[in-house]
């Protein structure tokens, strides 16, 4: 929302003010934490048919690699973080305030399918495909 | 770019599963493939439906697939046919989502075999000794040298169409005296089987072969598996004919063809093709 005319000149500075001290806290935060958070990516995670006992009916593959996406979508997003636009300025206001307005969330931007190879119950035999069960990458959204 | 010693490190099961919380997991990853329960496939399946050459698709079709999963899996069906997929198969598979390959349900007695093994348990009827008529079950209802095969395409997955259909059956090369005999192999659809006359057939496809020929002759099914799986009761099977250059019926092993015996991997089969008609929504849990 527009602020008043009469007291932009002064609001805009506070603005400026608090901009500045957002970002002071931000690098203090990094380095008093000294665990510096890691930031929104993918991380392994394989699923084992072979661990699930299902090797009698499941012909191919002994499982597959679905990795899981974990890491803070914290002020300020670096490139190589797949922010949406959306998501740099709703880590922006979560840092201006943070109890009113949450940070983004770090999530799949890209998935793959895998295909699996199984019996059924009349030893047919069936291939088939299934979408979104690989993360490919992970962002800010 | 997926090293195997990651594959073990970071597996899903951290710990000793209790079996609740592994039949929980189960459960979930079952729903995920769209299976309402963990199938049980007979434990030594006399015919198992091509699993070479469905393997063949599964490979063209990952690019990451394990390539121990092949090799594993090759071991166990070494000596068998190498069940070649074709352009056309690769066309077929890019636009599905499922591939189904299925076992060959007759017994698989051709008209000789019934009539060798009716001979022993009563004469049959009068008339010319070619088109002996048995009764029994369906499957025994063949004139000689005439193969029967039957597939169960009811158990398919739901909400998906058919988008193409083929009957396979592996020829062996024979040594013919004369190295260029000729062979007709006929495919007919099994329209009725009226209890005491003929079949009605319906001629679907056809090959000329020659006896020196050996791999796998494909017959486009796709008209008769779509007919099938509308309305099952019209699947009453096909049957197959084999002729020699001068017309006349010749059991089909004659030529080479393998119809139920031979190795595992050489059984004749159906492979359907399908595409998802409607998105399948997964019920919450």
């Amino acid at each position: 929302s527009a602020p008043a005319q009469k007291g932009r000149q002064s609001n805009r500075s506070k603005q400026q003010k608090a901009v500045q001290e957002a970002l002071k806290a931000a690098e203090a935060g990094s380095d008093t934490l000294g665990l510096s958070k890691e930031g929104c990516k993918k991380h392994e995670l394989y699923v084992s048919f072979k661990e699930l006992g299902w090797q009698d009916w499941i012909i191919a593959p002994e499982g597959y690699a679905a990795y899981y996406c974990e890491g803070e979508c914290a002020f300020p997003l670096n490139s190589d973080m797949n922010a949406t636009n959306h998501a740099i300025v709703q880590t922006l206001v979560h840092f201006i305030n943070p109890e009113t307005v949450p940070q983004p969330c770090c999530a799949p931007t890209q998935l793959n399918g895998i295909s699996v190879l199984y019996f059924d119950d009349s030893s047919n035999v069936i291939l088939k495909k299934y979408r979104n069960m690989v993360v490919r990458a992970c962002g800010c959204h | 770019n997926f090293s195997v010693d990651n594959e073990v490190g970071s597996s899903f099961i951290h710990r000793r599963l209790r079996s609740q919380e592994r039949r929980e997991i189960q459960r979930e990853i079952l729903s995920i493939l769209g299976l309402p329960h963990r199938p049980r496939p007979h434990a030594h399946a006399k015919h198992t439906a091509a699993p070479t050459f469905m393997l063949d698709l599964y490979n063209t079709v990952s690019t990451e697939a394990e390539p121990r999963a092949y090799s594993r899996y090759r071991a166990v069906l070494e000596g068998q046919a190498s069940a070649a997929v074709s352009p056309q198969d690769s066309r077929f598979l890019d636009d599905a989502d499922t591939v189904m390959s299925f076992v060959n349900l007759a017994s698989g007695a051709s008209g000789e075999d019934v009539r060798m093994i009716l001979s022993d348990i009563h004469k049959p009827s009068a008339g010319s000794p070619d088109d002996v008529i048995v009764d029994g079950d369906r499957d025994l209802l063949v004139q000689p040298h005439t193969q029967a095969f039957w597939f169960d395409v009811s158990r398919i997955p739901e909400g998906e169409a058919i988008t193409a259909a083929e009957f396979r059956i592996y020829k062996d090369f024979i040594q013919e005296r004369d190295g260029n005999e000729t062979f007709r192999v006929s495919v007919y659809q099994v329209l009725q089987e009226p209890p005491d006359s003929e079949a009605a057939l319906l001629l679907l496809d056809q090959r000329d072969v020659w006896a020196s020929d050996d791999g796998w002759l494909v017959f486009d099914l796709t008209a008769t598996s779509t007919l099938w799986q509308l309305s099952p009761e019209q699947n009453l099977g096909l049957h197959l004919v084999l002729e020699d250059r001068n017309g006349h019926k010749r059991n089909p092993r004659r030529a080479g063809l393998l119809t139920g015996s031979g190795p595992k991997d050489k059984q004749p089969f159906l492979v359907v093709f399908f595409k998802v008609k409607a998105v399948r929504f997964r019920g919450a849990r």
